[in-house]
């Protein structure tokens, strides 16, 4: 039977706004010891995703940067509870991230796919 | 046969030295679409990693950081070309970690194994 993403995902994810700075997000990603946030609007729906490769847009891209809007990815690649992993895995390789929010049927974030994650699934060997 | 990492690592990797300036290791990363650099020294041994997360805390974390030195984390997990993958997937969920080094037997780093390229392994479904 092949795993799904409900099997191995991570239930905590860290959230922040469009309209949050930048130096929140980099505090939260640092409190959070993570490398994603999961963008939501006032109801609580995913608008995008911001990471720390987006933070260090700050550091060596344009001057005076200050949101989160400015540096978020807004069209999100996202998986679901019951995908099998090996697709969700090949989403990560195909579009180079090492993450994706998991979208439940009502459209809530239920939590985050990290590529990391996918260590569990590969053999024990002690 | 358990897969070992040469067959899934990457080859390229993109490096820094202690000395250069926080900016330079930004847009490093950013033109390599890349999350982590290894340092190196000028013999070209491994003396450190810098990665987006590590950047960020230039942006969250004390005012006035400026140089790689001040950021990087100088004790690396690293693995090597005939590591089993299993063994490595394991280093990278234990100390929550999404690369390793490849390092080969002179001691030089021959390349960089991601959480990303563990996809590789999960099952073809097409
Ligand atoms: C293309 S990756 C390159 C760096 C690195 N390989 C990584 O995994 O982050 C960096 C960009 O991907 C975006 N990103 C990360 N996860 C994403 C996701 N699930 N959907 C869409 N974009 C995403 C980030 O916002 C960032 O701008
Ligand atoms: C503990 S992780 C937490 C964030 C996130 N989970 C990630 O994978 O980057 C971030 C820290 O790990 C360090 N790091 C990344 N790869 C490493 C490695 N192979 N060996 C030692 N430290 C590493 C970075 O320098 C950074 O300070």
């Amino acid at each position: 039977h092949t795993p799904l993403v409900r099997e191995i995902m991570d239930y905590e994810i860290v959230t922040i706004t469009e309209d949050d700075e930048i130096t929140t997000a980099a505090k939260k990603l640092l409190r959070g010891a993570t490398n994603h946030l999961t963008v939501l609007d006032r109801e609580g729906r995913l608008t995008g995703i911001v990471t720390t490769y987006d933070v260090t847009k700050a550091v060596g891209g344009r001057e005076g940067i200050r949101y989160v809007k400015e540096i978020m990815t807004r069209h999100v690649i996202t998986t679901y509870p019951l995908e099998p992993v090996d697709v969700a895995a090949r989403k990560l390789k195909r579009h180079n991230i090492s993450a994706l929010p998991v979208v439940d049927p009502e459209g809530k974030v239920a939590g985050m796919l990290t590529a990391i994650d996918l260590g569990k699934l590969i053999g024990r060997r002690e």
